[in-house]
């Protein structure tokens, strides 16, 4: 029979749940390697981060929706985290296999690149749970008024959106399992940030313009036809 | 299934985006 919205929120929360349950919350044996291939090899910082982008997420995550809601955020973190984890393991992969390079240190040195990547992880969670939120059904235990939808993540993780702009691709890729709907959302919030969020004053995407207009054109402009 | 429009040319990826390269 044909889903009513609350069904198929509920069956896509079901999928993630179970999609993930193989996926540790810790980075698993392949990650370690990559790791431990590094120049400088990242795995204390990384544990580092997600504990303390952790704390963040759970004390605005109660915030946001209750203090007696804290073991969902739990919840939803420890999917993130997994998801976090297996999406970076296969963009490596990818990225092993593209450039034969296994030293990437400096991108798994990178906090910019581990929070959006984590970031863009628990949007997925979050988006997969919320919902039912844009369709005002009262489903996952947030009430529909919590609005955790993007670009609450940004907010909570002081993220730039132009640097969680440059994951949402490479993550669409590099994890097959998304959901069309998941997809289509990802991509909103792509269109969402080229046309405001990245022009914001703070943004760093004025001094990369700056920079690369003190670089110079790099291609000549076309001539005009006669 | 989705039709996500893929931008990135073959030769980037998340090393270029962040510099890496």
């Amino acid at each position: 029979p044909p889903q009513t919205p609350v069904r198929a929120a509920m069956n896509s929360i079901a999928q993630l749940r179970v999609d993930l349950t193989a996926s540790g919350d810790q980075p698993s044996a392949n990650l370690a390697v990559y790791f431990k291939n590094c120049t400088v090899d990242p795995t204390k910082e990384v544990l580092q981060r997600v504990e303390s982008l952790s704390q963040l997420f759970f004390q605005r995550f109660g915030q946001a929706v209750g203090p007696r809601c804290v073991g969902l955020g739990k919840q939803r973190f420890t999917l993130g985290i997994r998801l976090y984890y297996r999406v970076m393991e296969s963009m490596l992969k990818s990225e092993e296999k593209r450039l034969s390079v296994q030293n990437f240190s400096k991108l798994l040195n990178d906090s910019t690149f581990h929070t959006s990547l984590l970031a863009c992880a628990l949007e997925v969670v979050m988006a997969t749970y919320g919902g039912s939120s844009t369709t005002g059904v009262y489903s996952n235990g947030v009430s529909p008024e919590t609005d955790l939808s993007f670009p609450w993540i940004l907010d909570v993780f002081q993220l730039a959106a132009f640097d969680f702009y440059k994951v949402i691709e490479s993550f669409i890729k590099a994890e097959p399992n998304l959901t069309k709907d998941i997809v289509k959302h990802l991509e909103r919030c792509e269109y969402q940030i080229m046309e405001s969020i990245a022009w914001r004053g703070d943004s760093p995407l004025f001094e990369l313009l700056r920079q690369t207009h003190e670089d110079g054109p790099v291609e000549q402009a076309e001539p005009t036809a006669t | 299934s989705h039709d996500y429009h893929f931008g990135l040319e073959d030769h980037e990826g998340i090393s270029e985006l962040f510099d890496c390269d």
